[in-house]
């Protein structure tokens, strides 16, 4: 996948960072000291779809399928997450137990059009 | 997004910078909370101290690698073991004792878990720590009985009983897997575990005045899958 960098208008990936003492969360969530909450964004042209961050072959089989299928009638595809992964917690409950989860998904490692 | 309606990727980009950082802040926030079951961030009015903490996490670890050491004998909870890698949502959870009452014989220890948890998940282990102070050299008999509230709350049964002989100061550990799955099946969140000695020994062998040896349950779960029915 690519990352947003200067003016690309193209689907990338945003970084952009939740500090939780910002926030004024650090007093509950005692581990990790922010979140990751990257994002994709970005346009995902006809010539485009498929990729990044998909393999290459798929995307000459999405482009093949769209000329067969009558290209102009084809839409621009989206700009989504292709990689992510799980977002480690140790925080204070309601009860002031201490809990260590695993939350999946949570961060965006790469984005691609679909 | 539908005609008109705002498209949280696109409309983004039309933002002002420090409207689009708020937007942002806050999808982080409910995200996080709604992925926690927590309706709000929790206030938290006694934070754990730092020894009791460390303690806590030292024992649980070495505890782990004792298990692992031990020649071959199968774990006695009869909990469905975890199977590390399933792609199911895990927890551990720490729970501190909250004193309860107590007279010259016995004492009262309450453990309140996870209330936005309780529905949604299944105990795999629970495992009760306490540090014993043996005043005196000799064999010293301790009765631990599980006690937790009734379906209307309003009594308490005893869900198991248990009979130790403690004959030197340090951690002991008690397997409480079934009693803490039997609470959250009844829906309830409070185990309460009475300790009572023989003799008018004080209040029996905790070493209650020490933060860092203070009593708690070290418990894995796992989210519920919900059940699946397969149409063929």
């Amino acid at each position: 996948g690519i990352d947003c960098s200067g003016d690309s208008q193209m689907c990338c990936r945003k970084e952009f960072f939740v500090d939780f003492k910002e926030i004024g969360w650090e007093d509950w969530i005692i581990q990790p000291e922010g979140y990751h909450m990257n994002y994709c964004a970005g346009l995902c042209p006809l010539h485009m779809a498929g990729i990044p961050g998909l393999a290459a072959s798929f995307h000459t089989a999405v482009l093949n399928l769209i000329k067969a299928n009558n290209a102009d009638a084809a839409v621009d595809s989206c700009c989504v997450p292709t990689q992510r992964r799980p977002l480690s917690l140790l925080y204070y409950d309601r009860d002031s137990n201490i809990v260590k989860t695993d939350i999946p998904d949570m961060i965006v490692d790469a984005c691609g059009c679909t | 997004a539908p005609k008109g309606a705002w498209c949280p990727a696109c409309g983004l980009a039309t933002l002002a910078p420090t409207t689009q950082r708020d937007v942002l802040i806050a999808l982080a926030k409910q995200s996080i909370l709604s992925k926690l079951r927590l309706p709000d961030r929790p206030n938290i009015t006694q934070p754990t101290s730092r020894g009791a903490l460390l303690t806590a996490l030292r024992r649980m670890h070495a505890q782990r690698v004792d298990v692992a050491l031990s020649p071959g004998t199968p774990q006695e909870s009869s909990m469905p073991h975890l199977h590390p890698g399933m792609s199911v949502q895990e927890y551990e959870i720490l729970s501190f004792a909250e004193s309860g009452s107590s007279t010259s014989r016995s004492i009262h220890l309450h453990f309140h878990f996870t209330r936005e948890l309780a529905g949604s998940i299944e105990i795999l282990q629970a495992t009760l720590y306490l540090f014993w102070e043996v005043p005196s050299s000799g064999i010293h008999p301790v009765t631990i009985r599980l006690l937790q509230p009734d379906p209307t709350g309003l009594n308490v049964s005893m869900a198991s009983e248990t009979q130790l002989e403690v004959q030197r100061t340090g951690w002991a550990t008690l397997d409480v897997g079934r009693a803490v799955q039997s609470l959250f099946s009844q829906g309830s969140q409070r185990l309460t575990v009475e300790l009572q000695v023989a003799e008018d020994w004080g209040p029996p062998l905790l070493a209650v005045h020490s933060d860092s040896h203070w009593p708690f349950v070290a418990a894995q779960a796992r989210a519920r899958t919900p059940h699946r029915v397969q149409r063929r």
